[in-house]
Protein backbone atom coordinates (compact mmCIF):
# COMPACT_ATOMS: atom_id res chain seq x y z
CA UNK A 1 0.00 0.00 0.00
CA UNK A 2 1.34 3.48 -1.35
CA UNK A 3 0.31 6.86 -0.01
CA UNK A 4 -0.98 7.47 -3.71
CA UNK A 5 -3.52 4.48 -3.36
CA UNK A 6 -4.61 5.05 0.52
CA UNK A 7 -4.82 8.63 -0.57
CA UNK A 8 -7.30 7.33 -3.79
CA UNK A 9 -9.07 4.89 -1.63
CA UNK A 10 -9.76 7.55 1.04
CA UNK A 11 -11.11 9.86 -2.09
CA UNK A 12 -13.52 7.28 -3.30
CA UNK A 13 -14.81 6.16 -0.26
CA UNK A 14 -15.44 9.88 1.04
CA UNK A 15 -17.06 10.20 -2.44
CA UNK A 16 -19.63 7.79 -1.21
CA UNK A 17 -20.29 8.51 2.29
CA UNK A 18 -20.79 12.42 0.65
CA UNK A 19 -23.25 11.31 -1.58
CA UNK A 20 -24.84 8.77 1.11
CA UNK A 21 -24.84 11.84 3.67
CA UNK A 22 -26.23 14.31 0.66
CA UNK A 23 -29.24 11.87 -0.14
CA UNK A 24 -29.92 10.57 3.56
CA UNK A 25 -29.83 14.09 5.20
CA UNK A 26 -31.87 16.14 2.31
CA UNK A 27 -33.68 13.28 1.02
CA UNK A 28 -32.72 14.49 -2.15
CA UNK A 29 -31.11 13.31 -4.89
CA UNK A 30 -31.28 16.18 -7.21
CA UNK A 31 -28.81 16.70 -9.56
CA UNK A 32 -27.91 12.70 -9.29
CA UNK A 33 -28.06 10.55 -12.15
CA UNK A 34 -29.83 6.73 -11.33
CA UNK A 35 -28.48 5.07 -14.23
CA UNK A 36 -24.25 6.20 -12.89
CA UNK A 37 -25.18 4.74 -9.46
CA UNK A 38 -26.10 1.37 -10.88
CA UNK A 39 -23.40 0.93 -12.99
CA UNK A 40 -21.35 1.89 -10.18
CA UNK A 41 -22.95 -0.89 -8.68
CA UNK A 42 -22.75 -2.82 -11.22
CA UNK A 43 -18.80 -2.53 -11.45
CA UNK A 44 -18.23 -2.91 -8.16
CA UNK A 45 -20.29 -6.46 -8.23
CA UNK A 46 -18.24 -7.54 -10.92
CA UNK A 47 -15.19 -6.38 -9.95
CA UNK A 48 -15.54 -8.19 -6.36
CA UNK A 49 -16.30 -11.61 -7.19
CA UNK A 50 -13.30 -12.95 -5.56
CA UNK A 51 -14.83 -10.93 -2.15
CA UNK A 52 -15.12 -14.14 -0.27
CA UNK A 53 -12.87 -16.15 -1.58
CA UNK A 54 -9.33 -14.62 -1.84
CA UNK A 55 -9.19 -12.61 1.16
CA UNK A 56 -6.69 -10.35 0.53
CA UNK A 57 -6.64 -8.06 4.13
CA UNK A 58 -9.09 -7.10 6.16
CA UNK A 59 -8.88 -3.60 4.97
CA UNK A 60 -9.59 -4.94 1.09
CA UNK A 61 -12.19 -6.89 2.44
CA UNK A 62 -14.00 -3.87 4.29
CA UNK A 63 -13.96 -1.73 2.05
CA UNK A 64 -15.01 -4.03 -0.72
CA UNK A 65 -18.32 -4.38 1.66
CA UNK A 66 -18.12 -0.52 2.10
CA UNK A 67 -18.38 0.21 -1.47
CA UNK A 68 -20.72 -2.84 -2.28
CA UNK A 69 -22.92 -1.68 0.38
CA UNK A 70 -23.07 2.50 -0.36
CA UNK A 71 -24.03 1.74 -4.14
CA UNK A 72 -26.34 -0.84 -3.66
CA UNK A 73 -28.04 1.82 -0.93
CA UNK A 74 -27.98 4.44 -3.09
CA UNK A 75 -29.89 2.85 -5.74
CA UNK A 76 -32.25 1.92 -3.02
CA UNK A 77 -32.69 5.26 -1.59
CA UNK A 78 -33.50 6.57 -5.38
CA UNK A 79 -35.31 3.59 -6.22
CA UNK A 80 -37.65 2.67 -3.69
CA UNK A 81 -37.27 5.46 -0.65
CA UNK A 82 -40.60 7.72 -0.80
CA UNK A 83 -39.80 10.58 0.02
CA UNK A 84 -36.16 10.68 -2.42
CA UNK A 85 -37.64 9.02 -5.66
CA UNK A 86 -39.68 12.21 -5.77
CA UNK A 87 -36.77 14.10 -6.31
CA UNK A 88 -35.56 11.68 -8.58
CA UNK A 89 -35.65 13.57 -12.43
CA UNK A 90 -36.30 10.10 -14.48
CA UNK A 91 -37.24 12.60 -18.08
CA UNK A 92 -33.50 14.02 -17.60
CA UNK A 93 -31.42 11.19 -16.09
CA UNK A 94 -32.68 9.16 -20.02
CA UNK A 95 -29.18 7.65 -20.58
CA UNK A 96 -28.91 4.16 -22.00
CA UNK A 97 -27.88 1.55 -19.75
CA UNK A 98 -26.93 -1.13 -22.31
CA UNK A 99 -25.14 1.89 -24.97
CA UNK A 100 -22.05 1.06 -21.94
CA UNK A 101 -22.80 -1.79 -20.99
CA UNK A 102 -22.71 -3.91 -23.92
CA UNK A 103 -19.90 -3.17 -25.33
CA UNK A 104 -17.77 -2.55 -22.38
CA UNK A 105 -18.68 -6.77 -21.97
CA UNK A 106 -18.24 -7.22 -25.79
CA UNK A 107 -14.36 -5.65 -25.19
CA UNK A 108 -13.79 -7.14 -22.11
CA UNK A 109 -14.74 -10.65 -24.11
CA UNK A 110 -12.27 -10.22 -26.44
CA UNK A 111 -9.53 -7.67 -25.06
CA UNK A 112 -8.73 -9.39 -21.46
CA UNK A 113 -6.00 -10.59 -19.30
CA UNK A 114 -6.57 -14.19 -19.35
CA UNK A 115 -9.57 -15.65 -20.79
CA UNK A 116 -11.70 -16.80 -17.26
CA UNK A 117 -15.19 -15.71 -16.18
CA UNK A 118 -13.23 -13.76 -12.92
CA UNK A 119 -11.13 -12.24 -15.15
CA UNK A 120 -12.97 -11.21 -18.16
CA UNK A 121 -15.57 -9.73 -15.17
CA UNK A 122 -12.77 -7.73 -13.67
CA UNK A 123 -11.91 -6.21 -17.35
CA UNK A 124 -15.59 -5.23 -17.75
CA UNK A 125 -15.55 -3.82 -14.66
CA UNK A 126 -12.32 -1.54 -15.54
CA UNK A 127 -14.08 -0.92 -18.88
CA UNK A 128 -17.60 -0.01 -17.17
CA UNK A 129 -15.97 1.79 -14.44
CA UNK A 130 -14.28 4.10 -17.27
CA UNK A 131 -17.36 5.43 -18.41
CA UNK A 132 -19.77 4.98 -15.66
CA UNK A 133 -20.14 8.59 -15.62
CA UNK A 134 -20.91 9.31 -18.45
CA UNK A 135 -24.95 9.16 -17.26
CA UNK A 136 -24.13 11.52 -14.60
CA UNK A 137 -22.08 14.54 -16.53
CA UNK A 138 -25.03 14.02 -19.15
CA UNK A 139 -27.43 14.88 -16.63
CA UNK A 140 -25.80 17.98 -15.11
CA UNK A 141 -25.22 19.19 -18.62
CA UNK A 142 -28.98 19.21 -19.31
CA UNK A 143 -29.86 20.23 -15.69
CA UNK A 144 -27.17 22.89 -15.62
CA UNK A 145 -27.52 23.88 -11.86
CA UNK A 146 -24.84 21.94 -9.89
CA UNK A 147 -25.51 22.18 -6.28
CA UNK A 148 -22.30 21.99 -4.37
CA UNK A 149 -22.88 19.04 -3.02
CA UNK A 150 -23.10 16.90 -6.47
CA UNK A 151 -20.09 18.99 -7.73
CA UNK A 152 -18.14 17.68 -4.98
CA UNK A 153 -18.71 13.98 -5.23
CA UNK A 154 -18.21 14.34 -9.09
CA UNK A 155 -15.12 15.95 -8.45
CA UNK A 156 -14.00 13.58 -5.70
CA UNK A 157 -15.00 10.63 -8.01
CA UNK A 158 -12.66 12.01 -10.52
CA UNK A 159 -9.46 12.48 -8.25
CA UNK A 160 -10.04 9.01 -6.82
CA UNK A 161 -8.79 7.52 -10.44
CA UNK A 162 -6.27 10.12 -10.94
CA UNK A 163 -4.29 9.08 -7.69
CA UNK A 164 -4.86 5.61 -8.75
CA UNK A 165 -2.77 6.64 -11.48
CA UNK A 166 -0.03 7.99 -9.30
CA UNK A 167 -0.46 4.56 -7.63
CA UNK A 168 0.15 2.80 -10.41
CA UNK A 169 3.19 5.15 -11.56
CA UNK A 170 4.74 4.48 -7.85
CA UNK A 171 4.08 0.67 -8.53
CA UNK A 172 5.53 0.37 -11.63
CA UNK A 173 8.80 1.63 -10.49
CA UNK A 174 9.21 -0.09 -7.25
CA UNK A 175 7.51 -3.22 -7.07
CA UNK A 176 8.28 -6.43 -9.11
CA UNK A 177 5.15 -7.13 -10.37
CA UNK A 178 3.46 -4.97 -13.69
CA UNK A 179 0.77 -2.64 -14.14
CA UNK A 180 -1.62 -4.14 -17.18
CA UNK A 181 -1.97 -2.26 -20.00
CA UNK A 182 -5.82 -2.70 -19.90
CA UNK A 183 -5.40 -1.01 -16.24
CA UNK A 184 -3.35 1.87 -17.24
CA UNK A 185 -5.65 2.54 -20.80
CA UNK A 186 -8.94 2.27 -18.24
CA UNK A 187 -7.66 4.51 -16.15
CA UNK A 188 -6.19 7.27 -18.24
CA UNK A 189 -9.56 7.36 -20.17
CA UNK A 190 -11.86 7.87 -16.84
CA UNK A 191 -9.75 10.49 -15.86
CA UNK A 192 -9.92 11.99 -18.98
CA UNK A 193 -13.47 12.05 -18.94
CA UNK A 194 -13.67 13.95 -16.03
CA UNK A 195 -10.84 16.25 -17.49
CA UNK A 196 -13.59 18.93 -18.61
CA UNK A 197 -15.81 18.77 -15.40
CA UNK A 198 -12.41 19.26 -13.60
CA UNK A 199 -11.77 22.89 -15.62
CA UNK A 200 -15.10 24.03 -15.12
CA UNK A 201 -15.27 23.15 -11.52
CA UNK A 202 -11.70 24.51 -11.12
CA UNK A 203 -12.92 27.84 -13.11
CA UNK A 204 -15.95 28.38 -11.15
CA UNK A 205 -13.61 27.88 -7.29
CA UNK A 206 -11.50 30.44 -9.18
CA UNK A 207 -14.21 32.80 -9.84
CA UNK A 208 -16.11 31.67 -6.73
CA UNK A 209 -19.28 31.36 -9.06
CA UNK A 210 -21.83 28.98 -9.58
CA UNK A 211 -20.48 25.52 -11.33
CA UNK A 212 -22.00 25.87 -14.83
CA UNK A 213 -21.60 23.14 -17.34
CA UNK A 214 -21.67 24.36 -21.24
CA UNK A 215 -24.62 23.34 -22.52
CA UNK B 1 7.38 -8.69 -13.71
CA UNK B 2 5.55 -12.06 -13.67
CA UNK B 3 2.18 -11.43 -12.34
CA UNK B 4 -0.27 -8.77 -12.66
CA UNK B 5 0.08 -6.38 -9.54
CA UNK B 6 -3.18 -4.26 -9.27
CA UNK B 7 -5.32 -7.55 -8.00
CA UNK B 8 -5.22 -6.39 -4.62
CA UNK B 9 -6.41 -3.33 -5.21
CA UNK B 10 -9.87 -2.00 -5.15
Amino acid sequence: MNIFRLAGDMTHLFSVLVLLLKIHTIKSCAGISLKTQELYALVFTTRYLDIFTDFISLYNTVMKLIFLGSSFSIVWYIRRHKIVRRSYDKDQDTFRHYFLVIPCLVLAVFINHKFTFKEVMWTFSLYLEAVAILPQLVLLQRTRNIDNLTGQYVFLLGAYRALYILNWIYRHFTEPHYVHWITWIAGVVQTLLYADFFYYYFQSWKNNEKLQLPA
Amino acid sequence: KDEEATKDEL
